[in-house]
C-alpha cells in the first residue's frame, strides 16, 4: 500500500 | 528533481529568508507566532536526523542544514534577541494539542517501525499543522503586516508546489509516498483561506485585515 519514503524530498 | 520540487524548495527558502529579514530589519517580531516557529524547529530536527546516516546529494544536505540553522536562528531572534517585541499575549495556541496527536498518529501509520522513520513520519504530520498557531494569531489580532502575509504566502506555496511534484513523480516515475501526499494536502488546505485573502487583499495593495 505505502511506498517507502526515499528521503530525497525535504 | 523536477521543476515543481525545485520551485517548491525555493519558495520554502524564500519564506524563511523573508521572515528572518523582516525580524532583522524591523528589529521586531511583532505579529509572528513563536509557537509556530518552535513547531518548525521540532519538525526539522526530527526530520533531518538522517543527515548523519543517509547521504542523498550535496543539495539535499545543504538545504537541510539551512532549514535547521534558520529555524533555530528564528527562535533565538524571537525568544532572546527581540524578546521585548514578541507578542506573547496573542500567541496562546497550545502546541501540545498538535505535538501529541502527531506523535500518536506517527506510531500508528508509518512506513517502518524504526526510530528514524517514525520520527520522519511524526515530522511530516506535525509540519502539516505547524502553521496553525500563526494563523490563530492572525485571526486573534484580526490583521497581519504585508511582509508577514508574503511570508505566509511563500510558505504555503511550497507544499502546494510539492503536490504538483508528487503528481509528476507518480506519473513519470511511478513513485509515491502516501504519508507525505496526504499530510501535504492537509497542510495546503489549511492555507486556502489565507490564500484567498492574500489574492483579494494583499496583492491589491491593501493590508490583510479580517472583518470584525
Amino acid at each position: 500500500l505505502l511506498q517507502e519514503n526515499d528521503h530525497d524530498e525535504l | 528533481m523536477n521543476i515543481f520540487r525545485l520551485t517548491g524548495d525555493l519558495a520554502h527558502l524564500l519564506a524563511i529568508i523573508i521572515l528572518l529579514l523582516k525580524i532583522w530589519k524591523t528589529r521586531s517580531c511583532a505579529g509572528i507566532s513563536g509557537k509556530s516557529q518552535i513547531l518548525f524547529a521540532i519538525v526539522y530536527t526530527t526530520r533531518y536526523l538522517d543527515l548523519v546516516t543517509t547521504f542523498v546529494s550535496a543539495y539535499n544536505t545543504l538545504m537541510k542544514i539551512f532549514f535547521l540553522a534558520s529555524s533555530y536562528a528564528t527562535m533565538y531572534l524571537i525568544y532572546i534577541k527581540f524578546k521585548a517585541t514578541y507578542d506573547h499575549n496573542h500567541d496562546t495556541f497550545r502546541i501540545e494539542f498538535l505535538v501529541a496527536p502527531a506523535f500518536v498518529l506517527a506510531m500508528l501509520i508509518t512506513h517502518a517501525y524504526t526510530l528514524l522513520e517514525v520520527l520522519w513520519t511524526f515530522s511530516i504530520y506535525l509540519e502539516s499543522v505547524a502553521i496553525l498557531p500563526q494563523l490563530f494569531m492572525v485571526s486573534k489580532t484580526g490583521e497581519a503586516e504585508s511582509i508577514t502575509s508574503h511570508y505566509l504566502f511563500a510558505l504555503g506555496s511550497y507544499r502546494a508546489l510539492y503536490i504538483l511534484n508528487w503528481i509528476y513523480r507518480y506519473v513519470m516515475e511511478n513513485n509515491y509516498d502516501l504519508i507525505a501526499i496526504v499530510a501535504g494536502i492537509v497542510q495546503t488546505v489549511l492555507y486556502c483561506d489565507f490564500f484567498y485573502l492574500y489574492v483579494t487583499k494583499v496583492l491589491k495593495g491593501k493590508k490583510l485585515q479580517l472583518p470584525a
